[in-house]
């Protein structure tokens, strides 16, 4: 596992971020993510799904009221692929719509998806050497912040309760304490040790968080990161194919 | 100088100017004065519930104003969580005839 790696810096892979508005499809979103970046990695081409036709062909059909990523990759594979997020646009409201799924051309599809190991490390090779996978944590904290690593106990953000799914990017280490200082953060006193993190791609909009993303601590199972470790494969020919990931 | 001619510097903003510097921020507007008075209260209460995460984290997190600021921790939950068996497992069918049928 190397030390660090961020998905986003390579061009083509992540797609920007998404806006789920008063639509609680993060399972969605998360999936979506998870299936733009792995065809990236794989065909080197930029491509973004459809969120909505997750939503509309979905099992319930009521994409809007919640669900988990496993539900969309179940959709994906029914249907065999998924349309351009251009063809059959996110609508974002919670009034349930008609399937279009057979209206447009494929633009990606999926082989399988499996569940990773729930321990980090595992999690973390994967990440590096595959490509972004979904996880679904406890978002209580998240609603009240703005930037940096969380470092929470459990009794803080219970890892059982998880309510939310995201995608997972990378990882890396904060900058020893007066490298934080340097950058002008909060006066409040700060760890002396560098953190490890994890770097999450969230789907409230960019004008949330660190431009739409944010950062757990790595290692302690904050916030239950490791409950529900969850991706898409979109190639199984080359079984021991592995990428890299930026540092 | 006389101490009394230096300028003071920022004065902390009282809490209704933080209020409606969030909804010009977030672009909001509530329907009447007792939603108005509701939702600056659950933004009182979500600001210092803010500080208290902000002083209990081990990390480097900052929390303070956001988005979902004049939202309850239930709305929030609601609006932008799972909802379907939020927190809870899925619950695994056992195969009938399976052999750990019987055991604890």
């Amino acid at each position: 596992v190397p030390p660090t790696c961020d998905w986003r810096k390579l061009p083509g892979i992540i797609s920007p971020i998404k806006q789920q508005g008063n639509c609680s499809c993060c399972w969605a979103m998360a999936a979506a993510g998870n299936i733009e970046a792995l065809w990236g990695i794989r065909y080197h081409q930029p491509v973004e799904v459809s969120v909505q036709e997750l939503l509309d062909c979905g099992r319930c059909g009521d994409g809007c009221k919640g669900g988990f990523t496993w539900d969309a990759f179940i959709t994906v594979l029914n249907n065999s692929g998924l349309a351009s997020a251009k063809d059959y646009p996110f609508l974002g409201n919670t009034k349930p719509h008609r399937c279009l799924a057979k209206k447009y051309k494929k633009v990606a599809w999926i082989q399988d998806f499996i569940m990773l190991q729930g321990n980090e490390q595992a999690i973390a090779w994967y990440l590096a050497t595959k490509g972004p996978i979904t996880v679904t944590i406890n978002m209580k904290l998240l609603q009240h912040y703005q930037r940096g690593v969380i470092q929470a106990m459990h009794t803080t953000c219970d890892p059982q309760r998880v309510d939310h799914s995201v995608l997972l990017v990378g990882f890396g280490k904060s900058k020893s304490v007066a490298g934080r200082q340097a950058e002008g953060g909060s006066s409040r006193p700060r760890p002396h040790h560098p953190i490890p993190y994890w770097i999450l791609k969230n789907s409230w909009g960019a004008e949330w968080g660190e431009e739409g993303y944010f950062r757990l601590h790595r290692g302690n199972n904050t916030c239950g990161i490791t409950k529900y470790p969850v991706t898409a494969r979109v190639d199984l020919r080359v079984k021991k194919r592995l990428v890299s990931c930026p540092p | 100088r006389s101490l009394k001619n230096q300028d003071p510097g920022p004065q902390p903003l009282e809490l209704k100017q933080v209020f409606v510097l969030f909804q010009i921020q977030y672009n909001r507007s509530y329907s009447n004065p007792e939603e108005y008075a509701r939702r600056l209260d659950i933004f009182a209460h979500n600001l210092a519930q803010a500080q208290q995460l902000e002083e209990e984290d081990l990390g480097t997190a900052e929390f303070g104003v956001t988005p979902f600021s004049d939202l309850t921790e239930e709305e929030f939950g609601q609006f932008y969580g799972h909802q379907r068996m939020a927190g809870e497992a899925p619950s695994v069918g056992r195969k009938v005839g399976s052999e750990e049928w019987g055991e604890p």
